[in-house]
C-alpha cells in the first residue's frame, strides 16, 4: 500500500553522477 | 502557544512522519488527512483550492488553524517542533540543519535506488543498486563513527536531527539492512533502536520490525 | 557575539556564496581558503586532519575560531546568519526553510542537468535537457506567481530564502536563461536583479552578467 504512493516521490536518482562529475570538474580546474 | 493544524499526506509517508514525531514531542496538535474523502492523493492536491494554498502541489503540506500554510517536509517539521528539537543554541541549530541537509542530500538518493526496486516500483539496475549499497555503507560508517561517543546526533537529547535521519533510514532498516549487513554499524543500530523505541516515535511508527532477510528486487 | 571563522571551498562555488553573502549581512568574519597552498580542492579535503573535522570530506566546510566545525552549505549559511536572515518568527523561520529545501529539491536537479553539459562537466543528453528546461519553466512560473505580490520571498526584507534561491539560480541566469527564455518571468527577473544588485551580494558575486545567448552543450 505505502509503496504504491512512493512511486510518486521525486527522487534525484542520478545525483551521485552529477556530484561526481562536479567534483572531478572542480578538481581538474584546481589542478 | 502550541501549534495546531492539518497535515495533508498520503498514508505511511516517511516524510510526513518527521513532523508527526516532532509534534509528539512538542505537543503540537496535528490532524492528519490522508485518505478519501478528506484527502485523495493525486486528486485533492491537484485542485485549485489546494494549489492556491500549496502552489507546488506536493505532500506533505501543512495548514495551521490560523491559516498559515507551509510545504516541504523539513519546514513543516521545523514549524511544529519546540526549540529543544530545533536546537536551542546557534551551534545546535546549525548542527540539526547539517544532519537534515545530509539526510536529504546523501541518504535519500541511494536509499531510494536500493529500496524502490525491492518494492516493485522501479526497474532493477544491478550497477545502480551495487553503487547504492556502497553509498549506504559509507553513510552508515560515518554515522557509526559519529555515534561512537554520542547517544544522539546533536547534544544530549533527541532533536530534529535524530527524527529526520531515523525517518530517512526507515525503509532501509525495514527492507534491506539484514542483520549481517548492519552488523558492522553497532552504534547506528543502537541509536536507531533507541529512537524508534521512544514512546513519541512508537506513537507514529508503531512496532518496527527490522529487516531479517534483505529484500531482492521484485520482478 | 558575531561569528568568526574559516570557510574551506574551491573558488567560485555557488554553495559557498550562500554563507559568504549571509556573512555580509550579519557581520560574521569569514575568511575563505580556496586556493593552494592554504587549500587544494581534491587534496586538502582528503587529508586525515580535514576528515577528522569534516568526516564527509565535502566543501564548503566551516571552522569557527572557537573550533566549532560544520559542513553542509545550508547549515553553514544558517550559522553565520543573523536572526533577521534566518526568519525572526516561527512562521518566517519555517518559510525560510521551505524555500531553502525547495531550492535543493526542485531547482538543483534540473539546473545541473541543463547547465553541466554546457560547461563540459557532463555528457549532453537531449531528452534529459528538454525535461530539465520544462522543470525550470515550472519553477520560474511558481516563483513568478509568488513574487507577483512580494518584493522578497519571505517577509519584507532579504532573508536566507532569497540568498539561497538566488545562489541556486546563478548558473541558470549566467549560462542559459537568455532574454527570450526569461521574458515570461518578469517578477522573478526583477527580484533576482534587485538581490544581486544589493551591495552585500555584489561584494561576493561582483558584477553579474546575465545570459545573452543560451549556451549549448560543449562537446
Amino acid at each position: 500500500m505505502a509503496a504504491n504512493f512512493l512511486v510518486h516521490e521525486k527522487i534525484w536518482f542520478e545525483k551521485f553522477k552529477y556530484d561526481d562529475a562536479e567534483k572531478r570538474y572542480y578538481e581538474q580546474i584546481n589542478g | 502557544m502550541a501549534v495546531a493544524g492539518t497535515l495533508y499526506t498520503y498514508p505511511e509517508n516517511w516524510r510526513a512522519f518527521k513532523a508527526l514525531i516532532a509534534a509528539q514531542y512538542s505537543g503540537a496538535a496535528v490532524k492528519v488527512l490522508s485518505t478519501p474523502p478528506q484527502f485523495h492523493f493525486g486528486q485533492t492536491n491537484k485542485t485549485p483550492e489546494f494549489l492556491k494554498k500549496f502552489p507546488v502541489g506536493k505532500v506533505p503540506a501543512f495548514e495551521g488553524e490560523d491559516g498559515f500554510c507551509i510545504f516541504e517536509s523539513n519546514a513543516i517539521a521545523h514549524y511544529v517542533s519546540s526549540d529543544e528539537l530545533r536546537g536551542k543554541s546557534k551551534e545546535a541549530a546549525a548542527q540539526v540543519l547539517q544532519w537534515v541537509s545530509f539526510a536529504d542530500s546523501d541518504i535519500v538518493p541511494p536509499a531510494s535506488t536500493w529500496v524502490f526496486p525491492t518494492l516493485g516500483i522501479m526497474q532493477y539496475n544491478k550497477q545502480a543498486t551495487e553503487y547504492a549499497k556502497e553509498e549506504v555503507k559509507r553513510i552508515l560508517t560515518l554515522l557509526d563513527c559519529h555515534l561512537k561517543t554520542r547517544t544522539f546526533l546533536v547534544g544530549e537529547r533527541i532533536t530534529l536531527a535524530d527524527i529526520t535521519v531515523v525517518c530517512t533510514l526507515l525503509w532501509l532498516y525495514k527492507q534491506v539492512l539484514e542483520p549481517s549487513f548492519r552488523q558492522p554499524y553497532g552504534n547506528v543500530n543502537r541509536w536507531f533502536v533507541t529512537c524508534v523505541n521512544q514512546p513519541q516515535f512508537k506513537a507514529i511508527l508503531g512496532e518496527l520490525k527490522l529487516c531479517e532477510k534483505m529484500a531482492q528486487f521484485d520482478a
